[in-house]
């Protein structure tokens, strides 16, 4: 199973369409540096993003610089990994 | 240890085996309702499974189509296929609406569109999407199975890099998870109404998603996801916003509800279930029941649309 430590799940509002094309270009970038939960659609809709804990500095940072504002809608997945996992195997037992 | 779909834990997510032998006890102990059908096999050559609720009146029958986890990692689709399928051999005989609709069509259900995907959600990645077929020369792994059908395909709202998350595959119907589904309805011929369900987002709605063009049947199809999403929020008191795809969420070519509509199912749904982001695709097993006890309203009231707007 991949481990997912240190994982975040950023929540970007992006407020008009410039600014979802700057997220666009994220997708793009090598090696994968966000996964879209929530793809950027249009400025009235939220983004989702997962973003693996070796590309947070980066990809919070090209945010910032591009003065997207974001929350951290998911802190750690892994935590929620290890809590869905063990409900699982309680419910089994 | 005698399976028995009855100590099943409709409240908990499970794996692939698990699902598929709950659906060996379940069909065997609702066997006067129940039947399970093979349509196909995966790209990893598994079973891709289909559940008829048919209370007779022949294979031509009028019937409705509901998908589940067409996107692996929307695991609280899967489950709630699985309670819904519980609810309507519960229901049936009790509910008027269901039972009035079961005695004159059938219901088809398909709880895991992505096998392939999905056993990959619980051994290697939990937060795969895709499903997992490969192509000689191609680097990444993968088709969005959302993206892979006739109608629109290729439009923007897809990708032609098979490492994006939205790949639609080299060419329509590419995807064995497709195909046999395209296959099954097309050679059924009497499907009436199609609802595919994904997560996340609270949202209910209708096609088209590849372009911002209204369907012909829009009025009619926005004022019953009008009045879907309305019995839903009386259950649990979820908002959930409706309309096109193209105009509510965003622009998807090659999605199965437009290649629904546009094969002559005037009746196409797509839900976006809960959450709308506290967890996402990691919604607590603690939700199954209350998002499936909402979900079930807003369908049984597009079934009663249905049943008084025979086409």
């Amino acid at each position: 199973q991949m481990n997912f430590t240190g994982d975040q799940v950023l929540r970007v509002l992006a407020k008009d369409e410039m600014q979802l094309r700057l997220l666009r270009e994220l997708e793009g970038l090598k090696p994968q540096k966000v996964d879209f939960w929530r793809g950027p659609a249009r400025p009235s809709l939220p983004v989702d993003m997962r973003v693996p804990f070796s590309a947070l500095r980066d990809v919070k940072g090209y945010l910032e610089s591009h003065g997207l504002s974001y929350s951290v809608m998911i802190k750690d997945i892994q935590v929620l990994l290890d809590q869905e996992r063990e409900a699982m195997a309680r419910s089994r037992r | 240890l005698e399976r028995s779909a009855s100590s099943f834990s409709y409240s908990s997510y499970h794996t692939l085996e698990e699902i598929y032998n709950w659906i060996d006890s379940f069909v065997t102990e609702h066997a006067d309702i129940v039947s399970k059908i093979q349509i196909g096999h995966s790209f990893e050559n598994r079973s891709i499974l289909v559940l008829k609720f048919s209370t007779g009146g022949g294979s031509e029958r009028q019937a409705v189509w509901i998908d589940t986890g067409i996107h692996s990692r929307e695991w609280i689709t899967h489950a709630t296929g699985i309670w819904t399928a519980k609810q309507i051999v519960s229901e049936y005989g009790k509910d008027r609406v269901l039972t009035n609709l079961l005695d004159t069509m059938d219901i088809f259900l398909e709880i895991v569109s992505n096998p392939d995907g999905f056993a990959f959600t619980h051994s290697m990645n939990r937060l795969w999407r895709k499903n997992r077929s490969s192509q000689p020369g191609v680097p990444c792994i993968g088709v969005d199975l959302n993206r892979n059908w006739r109608s629109g395909f290729g439009g923007n709202g897809s990708n032609d890099n098979p490492c994006s998350e939205t790949y639609r595959g080299p060419y329509p119907q590419s995807e064995p998870e497709v195909s046999a589904v395209v296959n099954f309805i097309t050679a059924h011929g009497n499907i009436k109404a199609l609802i595919s369900i994904h997560s996340y987002s609270q949202m209910l709605m209708y096609p088209y998603g590849h372009s911002l063009e209204p369907v012909s049947d829009q009025e009619e199809l926005h004022n019953l996801a009008k009045r879907a999403v309305q019995a839903l929020y009386k259950v649990h008191g979820i908002k959930y916003i409706y309309g096109s795809i193209s105009t509510t969420l965003y622009v998807a070519s090659g999605i199965t509800v437009d290649w629904a509509y546009d094969s002559g199912i005037k009746y196409c749904f797509s839900f976006e279930l809960r959450d709308t982001g506290r967890y996402g695709f990691l919604l607590p097993a603690t939700q199954i029941v209350p998002t499936a006890e909402e979900m079930w309203m807003a369908i049984r009231t597009i079934l009663k649309h249905i049943l008084r707007h025979p086409y």
